[in-house]
């Protein structure tokens, strides 16, 4: 494929027998959304391939569909623990942080522990406390909670209670990534 | 996870890469996604990557930089570099996922040894192609 200026992924996903048509339509919609408002960040006047990836992952993260921001999968506690990472490619400059839990779009927490400190990665409280001075938007952590999510961790908490034991932590399939 | 690859007329390049990580993951567990050469890398010249999947195969095979590594060093191209670490080295691990590959040129490619990637492109003339499975 030549001439590309921007690409996204949305995960490996559900195995494809367990598709429905609905959430096959929403998945496309949101991968075209976040094609669209990188694009269109990437092709202003100024602006940089980081804008671009930074604006695509934030619709991502902002669609429940996807496992990452909004539709993020629960922890064995049933918490949401997110992580995310940006890198570009002239300096290779990078940022990255992991383990937060308030942060509305980790993908710009990344982007700011890059360009606004003298770190690389940043995490838990830590990062929270940071993207909070930057300015980064806050939520309450029920904001990630999803329906669909919740399910699937209860799902994992039945078949520990019925086994005795803690499930087994390699994953059976790709749907544990989301 | 998701992800995104981007470049500009200049032929500069960038990756990021998101996640909730794994369904039942333990508390502070941390997957391949922040860790910069593992889930996400990016070099002007050779290819920005963005990986999904289980997370702990990626961070051992360092997959991300390994698939620039090749390309920079190996002279392969990004769809050789890809499949080679994924299908490949990955795969013959026991590892799960797939990547998403853009170069300076704008070359792209996606390489998978699972059954789905949801995955899209534009290009400069601002034509969309998504894809799930196909």
């Amino acid at each position: 494929m030549e001439d590309v200026i921007l690409g996204v992924h949305g995960g490996t996903g559900l195995d494809k027998k367990d598709m429905t048509p609905e959430l096959d339509k929403k998945l496309r919609a949101g991968l075209k959304a976040a094609l669209e408002a990188g694009a269109k960040r990437l092709t202003e006047a100024g602006s940089t391939p980081l804008d671009g990836v930074e604006a695509a992952i934030r619709v991502l993260e902002d669609d429940p569909h996807f496992n990452a921001g909004r539709g993020a999968v629960f922890t064995h506690e049933g918490r949401n623990e997110l992580d995310a990472s940006i890198m570009e490619g002239t300096t290779k400059k990078a940022g990255a942080v992991a383990g937060v839990t308030v942060i509305k779009n980790p993908i710009s927490a990344a982007r700011a522990v890059m360009a606004k400190s003298k770190h690389v990665m940043m995490i838990g409280r830590g990062a929270e406390v940071f993207s909070t001075q930057q300015g980064l938007e806050i939520v309450d952590p029920a904001y990630f909670w999803t329906e669909g999510r919740w399910k699937d961790i209860q799902r994992v908490w039945e078949e520990e209670k019925a086994k005795g034991k803690r499930a087994d932590i390699e994953p059976k399939s790709s749907t544990y990534f989301g | 996870t998701v992800g995104a690859v981007a470049r500009n007329e200049k032929g500069q390049i960038a990756a990021g890469t998101s996640t909730g990580g794994m369904t039942n993951k333990m508390f502070g567990r941390v997957g391949d996604s922040p860790i910069i050469g593992a889930g996400t890398y990016a070099e002007d010249g050779a290819a920005a990557v963005s990986c999904t999947g289980h997370g702990e195969y990626f961070i051992r095979y360092g997959v991300s930089k390994e698939i620039v590594s090749l390309v920079k060093y190996k002279g392969l191209s990004i769809q050789e570099a890809a499949q080679e670490v994924i299908n490949r080295q990955l795969k013959d691990a026991g590892g799960e996922g797939a990547a998403i590959v853009l170069n300076s040129k704008g070359q792209w490619t996606t390489s998978r040894n699972t059954e789905g990637l949801y995955r899209g492109w534009i290009n400069s003339k601002g034509e969309i192609t998504v894809r799930l499975y196909e």
